[in-house]
């Protein structure tokens, strides 16, 4: 039940990341990414890494955290994840 | 499948398509809901070693061995971590946490696309024959994207990506989500990094025809197919207490029906609910159907899940009408009990006589397969039209396949039915839908990609819709089964593929990834737009005036705007630009338009093209000059370039709003 809770609190995002923004403190995209989602969130975790069709990656956020990630420097967009079916 | 690839031609084409090492070396990428790995589809024989260049996998997971991959199924991928975000993991014990296909769609797609032959396949002896892809000899990589509970476009996305780095060369998409802007459409976003790295991708129009504006995946580096019916079908008789007679299709395979008439009667009187004709789980009263035939309305509901509803409630056989979103639309099922689908016309003829007759009864006798049927291709009622919602210049579907009443391989874990009381169990499913149609169309541009190895993602497309046809052999043009009169290019787009005919398309419509990257320009994206579509910093240059219109897409769609309060017939002028490039001979081609409508007056410059060598490109330039007409007239045509012995021919769309 508490799973169950968190997940409706939490959305699905696909993050649009610049790769050219990182700052140069970084060596890996993937520190980038972790440290910009560790900035909103304590719990987030990173669900998949992108890096051939967008540079970035997806993870569960509350819609506070969407808005503060959104403001991030290097941050292109924040897309909400889509339900799609079979034809 | 059986029978699609003698309607397509491809029985004919074995000497043309070289069958040896070309079409080995591909490699077909779906992403579905999986894939049953012991389908006789699969079976390797004959194929060479995997392409050195692969670098996908077979990954192990529940019910699901990599040692089950082989030479035909060289990678099998899942992607789940999105959808168990959301519904919470995944209950091992309803779905596979693996490339295990527990739903039978994935393995029906992968193996239309490049199934291996498989002789004397059929689904309860209807539609026998020889089983095969349309790339017989390619490979197959599945990635499954879809669960119980849907597919996620986190998941897709990252499906898409790995299919990229893995090498595949054709990726098959049988799904969609609306009709979102492109820079909001995984699907969409995905597909422009796979046709960067020359990847050809197909994807489903969609099932929400005949409705106008129904169209998914409409992005234009995507190929977006429709479907049609073939020459087939499985015909079963109603007989009706009064004597007359009424054609439907079934594929029920079980305990026929008595000789003599049973009783009949109509579900939306056989229940206490106000949709009782629809024949919805609990809405049946079993003393009123009990040994009865009961006709049900189509709609809401799956038409076998209707069928099931019949029989738990005691009914003997059912009957399924079709309304008029359905129009004559007959989609055969493998239904639970002795069942016929039947149009509308006949669904009114049927209930006139069950309304009139206080001790109606009927029977249901079973034809088997039938083959010949002409007209077809028709184009199915359920294929989604256009226009485009999300760019009216370019003209969406591009064009049509089979996706009608499609025989191909199934998982074991399901029965033909896909309900949970279906124990049955089968080789091969006849299903309908785009999804059918589209893996039809990834396997030929497979075919084609074999044939010409050069050619770009755009150059297939344009060879697909440039040859495809119309009309019919009389010359009429192809019918909408949902009107029962003539379609447009906005049901069928180019027409029905003819791969033959596409092997040598003479000239072709050639993209590079900078015209898309112009392309979003002129839809006035923002940077940050392009760049979530493209993956890239890309800056639109001011100085330039860039232009939908003169994306060199294979087809025209154009859009007038109704002029309002001008009082007057203000003739407007939209200019379409092309380039054509010579993939063939030299030669002359002479430009020809088709314009039925006198409201718009079409000039073509320069009237001739003369191309001497192989890659030449030569330009043109289309002016389309209308009068204001009401908001929603459209207007249809043709251009068609021909050198004699080419036609290269394109649909002209023309709407005002």
């Amino acid at each position: 039940a508490t799973e169950k809770q968190q997940r409706q609190n939490k959305k699905t995002y696909i993050v649009h990341m610049s790769k050219s923004h990182m700052p140069a403190d970084f060596v890996e995209h993937k520190q980038w990414y972790d440290a910009s989602l560790r900035s909103v969130s304590d719990s987030a975790e990173i669900m998949y890494t992108y890096d051939t069709v967008i540079h970035g990656f997806s993870t569960q956020l509350t819609e506070e955290e969407a808005e503060a990630l959104e403001k991030q420097h290097g941050i292109v967009s924040i897309m909400p994840e889509t339900r799609y079916e079979l034809h | 499948t059986t029978r699609t690839p003698m309607f397509l031609g491809l029985d004919m084409a074995n000497n043309m398509f070289p069958a040896s090492t070309s079409e080995g070396d591909l490699t077909v990428g779906v992403l579905d809901t999986g894939v049953w790995p012991e389908s006789k589809s699969f079976d390797d024989t004959g194929l060479g070693p995997v392409p050195s260049s692969w670098k996908g996998q077979c990954e192990e997971g529940k019910n699901f061995n990599a040692a089950t991959c082989n030479r035909k199924l060289i990678g099998a991928r899942f992607f789940s971590k999105g959808y168990e975000a959301i519904q919470g993991p995944i209950d091992e014990s309803k779905e596979s946490k693996s490339p295990r296909d527990d739903d039978g769609h994935g393995t029906h797609t992968s193996t239309t696309a490049a199934g291996s032959a498989v002789s004397d396949a059929n689904l309860f002896g209807y539609a026998s024959g020889t089983a095969r892809g349309m790339a017989a000899r390619a490979r197959v990589a599945m990635y499954k994207v879809c669960w119980i509970g849907g597919c996620f476009s986190t998941d897709i996305l990252a499906a898409m990506e790995k299919a990229i780095d893995d090498g595949v060369n054709v990726l098959s998409l049988s799904l969609g989500g609306g009709s979102p802007d492109y820079y909001r459409d995984s699907v969409a976003i995905g597909a422009f990094g796979a046709m960067e790295k020359g990847i050809f991708v197909s994807c489903s129009a969609g099932n929400a025809g005949p409705s106008s504006y129904s169209l998914s995946n409409e992005a234009p580096w995507i190929t977006t197919v429709g479907a049609g019916t073939l020459d087939r079908d499985f015909p079963a008789y109603v007989n009706l207490g009064n004597g007359m007679n009424f054609t439907g299709v079934s594929l029920y395979n079980g305990t026929a029906l008595p000789d003599t008439l049973l009783p009949f009667v109509y579900a939306g009187n056989a229940s206490n609910s106000t949709s009782g004709n629809l024949c919805m789980s609990g809405t049946l009263v079993p003393e009123k159907v009990a040994g009865k035939i009961v006709l049900c309305d189509r709609g809401v509901t799956a038409r076998v899940q209707k069928g099931e509803v019949v029989k738990e409630a005691g009914g003997a056989g059912m009957i399924l009408a079709n309304t008029d979103s359905n129009g004559e639309e007959l989609v055969a099922d493998a239904h639970l009990l002795p069942a016929t689908a039947v149009g509308q016309k006949s669904g009114d003829g049927i209930k006139k006589y069950l309304f009139s007759d206080p001790n109606p009864t009927a029977t249901i006798i079973l034809g088997g397969t039938k083959v010949g049927i002409q007209p077809s291709p028709v184009v199915a009622a359920f294929s989604s039209r256009g226009p485009s919602s999300i760019t009216t210049e370019i003209l969406k579907p591009d064009l049509i396949a089979p996706g009608v009443n499609i025989l191909a391989g199934w998982s074991g874990a399901v029965g033909p039915t896909g309900l949970s009381v279906d124990n049955r169990r089968v080789g091969f499913n006849i299903i309908s839908g785009t999804s059918m149609s589209c893996p039809h169309v990834s396997g030929l541009a497979t075919l084609l990609k074999g044939a010409h190895p050069e050619w770009s993602p755009a150059a297939i497309r344009s060879a697909l819709m440039t040859t495809a046809y119309t009309a019919y052999k009389n010359g009429e043009q192809l019918q909408d089964i949902a009107t029962g009169k003539a379609s447009t290019p906005f049901d069928y787009g180019a027409g029905h593929v003819d791969p033959q005919k596409a092997l040598d398309p003479g000239l072709i419509y050639d993209l590079t990834t900078d015209d898309y990257l112009n392309f979003l320009c002129a839809l006035n994206y923002t940077p940050s737009q392009i760049t979530v579509v493209s993956n890239r910093n890309f800056t639109c240059n001011d100085s330039v005036k860039y232009s939908v219109a003169d994306l060199n897409y294979p087809s025209f769609a154009v859009p007038f705007t109704t002029g309002l309060g001008s009082g007057g017939n203000k003739v407007t002028v939209l200019k379409y630009t092309r380039t054509l490039t010579n993939v063939g001979a030299s030669g002359t081609y002479k430009v020809s338009v088709s314009f039925p409508s006198e409201s718009v007056k079409i000039a073509v410059e320069p009237a001739a093209l003369s191309f001497s060598q192989m890659n030449e490109k030569k330009m043109y330039t289309v002016s389309f000059s209308a009068n204001s007409m009401p908001s929603g007239t459209k207007d249809f045509g043709r251009l068609q370039w021909s050198d004699g012995n080419h036609v290269v021919g394109s649909p002209i769309a023309i709407t005002w709003t």
